[in-house]
């Protein structure tokens, strides 16, 4: 007996899972922060963001289908971290590191946090 | 799968969906 292991079936499947995002297929939620809107897919959410995963396994809040973000979460800081959840790669810009880990915290990111905090650290002269 | 051998397989898995 022998097993097949696709080694890439997981970045296979987020691939065309952002470009279902890109193309607006099966979304079916908008985040709202600020005035900035974004579509994404619940399961990916909720898969990443132990917030998203709280607000969608609550039967009243599971139908939503526009939720909005605490105002004092910052646009692009949510943009790089839903990129991250969609294609594993988390573009840590120097510029938007605290708004990337205030955002991180406040959708209980703890692993990016972790990393956030890392990078600050090897930053610091 | 204990006991069952593994093999790597390194191409793709799935098909790709355009991005447009």
């Amino acid at each position: 007996d022998s097993c097949i292991q696709f080694t890439r079936h997981a970045s296979d499947v987020l691939l065309n899972l952002n470009r279902l995002r890109s193309r607006d297929i099966l979304t079916d939620v908008t985040i709202l922060v600020n005035r900035q809107q974004f579509r994404a897919h619940k399961t990916v959410l909720m898969a990443c963001s132990g917030l998203f995963y709280t607000i969608f396994t609550d039967s009243h809040k599971c139908n939503l289908n526009a939720i909005s973000l605490d105002p004092k979460v910052d646009p692009e800081g949510f943009a790089i971290l839903l990129d991250f959840m969609y294609t594993s790669r988390l573009a840590l810009k120097e510029s938007l590191i605290m708004a990337i880990m205030n955002t991180a915290i406040y959708l209980q990111m703890d692993h990016v946090v972790d990393t956030c905090h890392r990078f600050i650290k090897s930053s610091d002269p | 799968y204990e006991g069952v051998s593994t093999i790597k397989e390194t191409g793709r898995s799935v098909h790709e969906i355009p991005s447009d």
